[in-house]
């Protein structure tokens, strides 16, 4: 069928099917076969064509979604980290804060994980080597009250940037949705504004769920923007489609393996040409 | 519901009462956009309806009353099928027993131990958990809390190779007669290292439990496949607290014949429960 020259059904089908498998959701998979088959009505073009006119069509639609970093004017700049159980935050607030540090600033990370077992060792050890100052109370203390110690920490040592590590939580329960809200109140209360960056970090491998994560944990933070992980993978993560039409949030970063230099800036076209190829 | 939404798409093509085989068609793309949105693998989707499409163009849905339960009682009967039927349970053979805990990055393997832990401790049996996890920082430390939790005796084995008989060795001193091992997390896209595949080799478990992410879209079957040549018995699937429909659950048994056995509802020690086909049938088409 492909390359043949003429498009049959088969290969708007199997242009969907790829969407599909990419996880673009039916919605917009359906819709950019429409908006192609249009553009190529009465026409027989080769099938790279197509793929071409498709890494085209996606490219664009998420090229307002890329936001290079830009420091803060505040200082400490305070980046908060958020998602459910098991996205990568952990990881991905040290990778963020080793990048941040790589850059000539001084960064404090706050272990505001106080629920889960060995999440604040989990921080201590990785802060140990990207050789970042950690922040932590005892398991089970009150998240709020580490982030307000941590801040006012970076605030008198004169950090600049303070990344605030949380605790994975499905973005259905509401209690926990407050408790994030609660943490933002803390730091604004201290900072005279919220957190600079509210970061939602999302699995490459999720599905449509990842569209209901945005749209609770904007609800609750006010999103700043996303950072995707475990790229480094199949999974072509494209969920963050639906969700940039939907609620404009950018992505900052992508995190594409385990180690703590794995971290790569969002770019519209690279992550347009990988998800249709 | 779905219910609703099909009988609007019968209502509206439907006409005069009698259904055609174009309606019915109608019908089935309608079902298709919810098992996508429900991340079932599209292929499985597919297959799937094509089987429900030669049961459904027959007298019974045609010319029945309420056309769209018929249809939809269609489908969820060859969901449930294709999901297994009827509830799976572990083997715990050997003695000890071993299970082995094995999945990708972050799906809740080492949260999933210490919750077999206890659900194995109220069944009456005395078990172990290992970890043979020396990569991830805090992996020891995570399970040794949980293993506290539950009241389990706890054992780091870092060096699989060596560090495990040592765990055999203290199972049967201390007389338990389950060991549960959890292991590192696998990257995406990369093969189960050569160790795990060895140590199935040499040990036999009884159990290979794959632990996947309930939110895991259509990349499910492709990364459960991965793990594959470790022999896997049977899946846990995690985080089906949450509104997640959870796709993965067809898209595993229907590609892989791989069946899910437990599914993991929370984050605490008791939230592991039992996998009920018609349960996940229902959630899957909303
Ligand atoms: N391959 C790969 N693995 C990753 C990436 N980011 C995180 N991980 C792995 O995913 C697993 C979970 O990472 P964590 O950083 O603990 O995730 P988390 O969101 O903090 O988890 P909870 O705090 O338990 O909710 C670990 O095994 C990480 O090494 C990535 O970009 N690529
Ligand atoms: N809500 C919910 N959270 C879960 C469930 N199972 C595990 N988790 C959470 O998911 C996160 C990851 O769990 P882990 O047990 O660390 O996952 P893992 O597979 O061992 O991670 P790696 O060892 O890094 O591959 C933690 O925050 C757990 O508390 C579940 O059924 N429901
Ligand atoms: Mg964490
Ligand atoms: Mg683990």
């Amino acid at each position: 069928v492909r390359g043949q020259g003429a498009l049959t059904q088969e290969t708007w089908e199997e242009l969907e099917d790829l969407l599909l498998a990419a996880d673009v959701g039916p919605e917009l998979a359906g819709e950019l076969v429409s908006r192609l088959r249009e553009r190529f009505d009465g026409q027989s073009p080769a099938w790279e064509e197509v793929q071409a006119a498709l890494e085209e069509a996606v490219g664009e639609l998420l090229s307002g979604a890329e936001r290079p970093w830009s420091p803060p004017e505040g200082s400490p700049g305070v980046l908060l980290f958020v998602g459910v159980n098991g996205s990568g935050k952990t990881t991905t607030c040290v990778k963020v804060g080793r990048w941040l540090a790589g850059q000539g600033q001084r960064v404090l990370l706050a272990a505001a994980d106080t629920f889960r077992a060995a999440a604040i060792d989990q921080l201590r050890r990785l802060g140990e080597e990207a050789q970042l100052e950690v922040i932590a109370h005892r398991p089970g203390a009150d998240p709020g009250a580490v982030v307000h110690d941590a801040l006012a920490h970076a605030r008198s040592q004169g950090h600049r940037y303070l990344v605030v590590d949380t605790a994975g939580r499905l973005q259905t329960k509401r209690p926990l949705m407050e408790e994030l809200g609660k943490i933002c109140r803390v730091v604004e209360k201290l900072q005279g504004r919220p957190p600079e960056e509210r970061l939602l970090v999302v699995d490459a491998t999720v599905g449509q769920n990842a569209i209901s994560q945005a749209e609770l944990f904007h609800q609750a933070v006010g999103l700043t923007g996303l950072v995707v992980t475990k790229l480094d993978g199949s999974a072509k993560g494209g969920a963050v489609l639906p969700i940039w039409r939907a609620l404009g949030i950018p992505i900052l970063w992508l995190g594409v393996g385990q180690a703590l230099s794995d971290l790569v800036p969002f770019r519209a076209r690279d992550f347009a040409r990988a998800l249709v190829r | 519901s779905l219910t609703e939404r099909l009988t609007q798409i019968f209502r509206n093509l439907g006409g005069k009462g009698k259904l055609s085989e174009a309606d019915v068609r109608a019908g089935l793309r309608g079902i298709r956009q919810a098992l996508l949105a429900a991340d079932v693998h599209w292929q499985v989707a597919r297959e799937l309806l094509g089987r429900v499409e030669e049961q459904a163009l027959g007298a019974k849905v045609l010319q029945s009353l309420t056309p769209a339960q018929q249809l939809l009682a269609i489908v969820r009967q060859e969901l449930a099928r294709t999901m297994g039927g009827q509830a799976q349970s572990l083997r715990l053979t050997g003695r000890p027993a071993t299970v082995l805990v094995v999945g990708p990055a972050g799906g809740g393997k080492t949260t999933t131990c210490g919750k077999l832990a206890r659900w194995l401790s109220k069944k009456g049996r005395h078990p172990l958990l290992v970890c043979c996890d020396p990569q991830r920082p805090a992996a020891a430390e995570q399970l040794a809390t949980l293993a506290r939790q539950v009241e389990v005796p706890f054992h780091n084995a870092p060096n699989p190779e060596t560090d495990f008989p040592a765990a055999l060795k203290k199972a049967r001193q201390e007389l338990r007669d389950v060991v549960i091992v959890d292991t590192p997390g696998v990257p995406p896209g990369e093969a189960p290292p050569g160790w795990l595949a060895q140590f199935v080799k040499v040990h036999s478990p009884g159990d290979v439990l794959l632990v996947l992410d309930a939110l895991t879209g259509q990349e499910a079957a492709q990364i459960a496949a991965g793990f594959l040549p470790l022999g896997v018995t049977g899946v846990v699937l995690t985080k089906l607290d949450g509104d997640a429909r959870g796709g993965a659950a067809l898209s595993i048994p229907a590609r892989l014949g791989c069946p899910i056995v437990l599914v993991g509802v929370g984050e605490r020690p008791s939230d592991l429960e039992p996998f009920y086909p018609q349960r996940m049938a229902d959630r899957i088409l909303g």
